[in-house]
């Protein structure tokens, strides 16, 4: 049993981990591109 | 020594000493269902001759003797088939990959490897992100710079209005117009001393 | 032969009980980092992406941005101008009227004697 449920995530477990990275590279992504920094002008008396 | 074949379980689904078990417990249960049914029969027909001196308890005895020698004969054949379908059927080859695996044929990555990939994406993102912070601040600059050209230009303007006043007024030139007047009051000055002078 | 085998099961057992939870922690951890970048994401897409700015030092405009002038200073300088124009005007204000008055007067003492 334990040969098998070792074995069986040796080959599932591999798609899942993939699946879950391309979910999370693609956050980060899409993340990048939403990102938009605030940089504030100094007020310039007159 | 003991082999877990742990990668023909991860193609099969089970490891193959599992599956011979199972071959093995299947044709074992058939061998005393059929010694059961012989029994059966050998009773049958012996009930068909009730002078015979073979009592049910030999009948059974004998089958369990019978069983005996069949199951050691079974043992005996079955071991061989099982090393035989262990080698060469429920076997894979050392030089197959299964296809799961195939990703690692070509482009082993080590930990480290795996550790500067990662290492190296952050950076990116982190310089990304910086890069756009400079944009952005460089585009706060640029409003500083409209702010401040705008009120240097008001300067120019204003500077402008005095010059167009003196203009409408008659004076282009300040130092000019006020040489000319300080030359004039220096004639009338003269002027009025000499009438000063004649009146006196 | 028996104790061997029997060691060397139990050192399986071990090690594939330990396989399996390895497998476990990281699919875990990888389903964990999913999940938080989900969340990252739908906070992030709230604020509409704004976020605090980096660091400039590194980036390729650091020469430009560390070597920006004071806007400030460059127009506060400029008081300076409108202080002296504020003089010069002052002054020329001042002898135009002597100039006026001596005029007024020279005007006056001609009169009076014509």
């Amino acid at each position: 049993e334990l040969i098998v449920e070792t074995t069986t995530k040796r080959k599932q477990w591999p798609k899942k981990i993939l699946m879950h990275a391309i979910q999370t590279m693609k956050g980060e992504q899409e993340m990048l591109k939403l990102y938009q920094p605030i940089v504030t002008p100094e007020e310039i008396r007159s | 020594s003991v082999n877990p074949m742990a990668y023909e379980a991860q193609f099969f689904g089970f490891t193959p000493q599992t599956c011979m078990l199972r071959v093995y417990i299947a044709f074992q249960d058939y061998l005393f269902e059929m010694m059961l049914v012989v029994e059966s029969v050998i009773l049958k027909k012996l009930d068909g001759f009730p002078n015979a001196k073979i009592s049910a308890f030999q009948i059974r005895k004998s089958t369990e003797k019978f069983l005996l020698f069949m199951k050691e004969h079974f043992d005996k054949l079955f071991g061989k088939m099982e090393e035989v379908l262990l080698q060469l059927v429920l076997n894979i080859p050392k030089n197959v990959l299964l296809p799961e695996d195939k990703v690692h044929e070509q482009y082993p990555y080590t930990k480290e490897q795996f550790q500067a990939l990662q290492d190296e994406i952050d950076q990116l993102q982190q310089r990304y992100k910086a890069e756009a912070s400079a944009g952005q601040a460089l585009l706060a600059e640029i409003e500083e710079q409209k702010t401040v050209q705008a009120e240097l230009e008001k300067i120019l303007q204003w500077f402008d209005g005095l010059e167009n006043i003196c203009r409408a007024h008659g004076t282009s030139n300040f130092k000019e117009s006020f040489a000319f007047l300080t030359q004039n009051s220096k004639k009338l000055q003269g002027v009025l001393k000499d009438v000063e002078k004649k009146s006196k | 032969a028996l104790d061997e085998s029997l060691a060397q099961i139990k050192e399986y057992i071990t090690r594939f009980t330990t396989e399996c939870q390895s497998w476990d922690q990281l699919l875990l951890g990888y389903q964990k980092s999913a999940e938080e970048m989900s969340r990252h994401l739908e906070e992030c897409k709230t604020n509409q992406g704004y976020a605090e700015p980096q660091n400039y030092l590194g980036t390729s405009q650091a020469k430009v941005l560390s070597s920006k002038p004071d806007y400030q200073k460059i127009l506060d300088d400029q008081g300076e101008v409108f202080t002296c124009m504020e003089l010069v005007l002052d002054e020329l204000q001042q002898a135009v009227k002597l100039l006026q008055a001596f005029a007024e007067d020279g005007t006056q003492y001609l009169r009076g004697l014509s």
